[in-house]
């Protein structure tokens, strides 16, 4: 069985795993970089 | 043409690309009506040509989609095999009650082959476990699976197959293999089967204990949350919906003697139920910054604000895993659209063989959106768990018996909406971590 995610981002969106990579519920896929002013 | 070959090109004497030469010089061309039949083979062979090497996915008489079984042979051999009622064969035998005595050995045995944490689950008392479907769709003990800080955390536990960015509405299953966004999330046309509305009791928020604290957690925290609420709701003063916080479950919900664990509903105060609900709606509203303009936009993947783009990632489950799925994020689901496909294998095996596997295979699309704009989660059947779950929508019916003939073509769904769940929000609201469902086996 697989869960596909599609989602909108912003171009800042940054994916924190690799291919492969075994992940848990809960673990984080990516985030969005905040703009530092 | 049939001119006599002329003198200059007879004359042996001369080499043979003179006499070549020759010949096409001073051959004349005479032109001729084909018959009428060539002419129609001939419009026969490029329409064959065209149906049959041009689009993946086309529309059938009824205006349906239909994808193209597309690989080797092996994958034409698997895809010659019933594997929707082997599917289901699979699923009975192992909804099959187990002898108690064989339980702990069996369970132990199957963990130890597919790399199970006995650790983690919930109810360790193996031997209610009445058969390995139910083992398989096991929960986690709380806790045992913190939910990141992050925007963006994994719905399953898996392994991450490929992710990346969407181009031209395409999406990459393994590199060099695309299938199309459209035909794998269902597009709205005038063909386009008309929505349900499923109703979904407002008590199923609270079925969830993790989910429970979560939002406690976050009303306490968040001081303006019936502010929010009053702007949603677009009255002026919230006082009489003074929000006080539920009391949160003080123990661990036991498993009941069966060994599947009922909803804790025991902390539910009936009068405070709606506006607790409310308040539960407007905290993931709250999170999410929806505003009510956001319901209008469409959920499909085509209309991407400007500086944002499409994602996707996709996470493969192993039979060992655990086989429920949570909210990845905080979101609104406002539809599902439900594609009776094939139950192809998912493994990675099969997904660098076999085009448009995601978009062949029964899946269940569930669309709405985040913060950002559009958000989709689409969990995929595959042989060996082609039943689908969703939490809050009891009419899916995923895998059910289909004679071959009356199959609906793959590319084809049956929608529902989710918008009496929140009529504030048009969907079902979902906190992050949130169990959403899961996958059966058969």
């Amino acid at each position: 069985s697989t869960v596909v995610l599609v989602f909108e981002a912003p171009l800042s969106f940054e994916f924190k795993v690799g291919a492969g990579q075994k992940v848990k519920v809960g673990e984080v896929l990516g985030d969005v970089k905040e703009d530092v002013k | 043409t049939t001119n006599p070959i002329p003198e200059s090109a007879k004359d042996k004497s001369r080499p043979l690309y003179q006499r070549l030469s020759a010949a096409w010089k001073d051959t004349p061309t005479k032109w001729y009506p084909l018959p009428l039949a060539v002419g129609a083979l001939l419009l026969v062979a490029i329409d064959y040509r065209k149906n049959h090497t041009g689009k993946e996915v086309h529309l059938d008489e009824h205006g349906n989609e239909v994808v193209k079984l597309k690989g080797p042979w092996q994958v034409h051999v698997l895809g010659a095999l019933p594997l929707r009622n082997l599917s289901r064969l699979w699923g009975y035998l192992n909804s099959l009650e187990l002898p108690v005595w064989f339980r702990p050995f069996g369970f132990r045995l199957y963990s130890y082959i597919f790399g199970c944490n006995l650790d983690e689950i919930e109810n360790t008392d193996l031997t209610q476990y009445k058969s390995l479907g139910d083992f398989f769709y096991r929960r986690l003990k709380d806790g045992v699976r913190p939910i990141a800080d992050s925007v963006l955390v994994s719905p399953a536990d898996g392994k991450v197959l490929h992710f990346g960015t969407i181009s031209d509405l395409h999406v990459e299953q393994v590199k060099g293999i695309t299938y199309s966004l459209d035909a794998f999330l269902g597009v709205e046309n005038p063909s386009s089967p008309s929505s349900t509305v499923i109703e979904i009791p407002k008590t199923e928020h609270h079925d969830n204990k993790n989910h429970e604290v979560v939002t406690d957690e976050e009303f306490a925290n968040v001081n303006g949350i019936q502010y929010s609420l009053g702007n949603l709701l677009g009255s002026g003063s919230t006082k009489s919906q003074q929000h006080q916080p539920r009391k949160t479950p003080t123990s661990t919900p036991s498993p009941s003697s069966s060994g599947t664990q009922t909803p804790d509903q025991t902390h539910l105060d009936p009068s405070q139920s709606v506006q607790d609900n409310l308040a539960h709606d407007a905290t993931v509203a709250y999170e999410m910054g929806v505003r009510p303009a956001l319901r209008r936009r469409s959920t499909s993947g085509s209309d991407v604000q400007e500086g944002h783009a499409l994602n996707f990632v996709v996470i493969y489950l192993a039979p060992g895993d655990y086989h429920r799925f949570h909210s990845p994020t905080a979101w609104i689901v406002q539809k599902r659209r439900h594609f009776v496909g094939e139950l192809f294998s998912v493994s990675p095996y099969m997904a660098k063989r076999l085009q448009n596997l995601f978009v062949l295979n029964e899946r269940v699309a569930l669309l709405g959106r985040w913060k950002h704009g559009f958000f989709g989660m689409v969990p995929v059947g595959a042989t060996n768990v082609g039943s689908i779950k969703i939490n809050f929508d009891s009419a899916l019916r995923t895998n059910e018996l289909h004679p071959r003939r009356s199959h609906p073509p793959p590319g084809t769904y049956t929608e529902a909406t989710y918008s009496s769940a929140s009529p504030i929000l048009g969907g079902k609201p979902l906190n992050k971590g949130e169990e959403m469902g899961g996958f059966c086996l058969g």
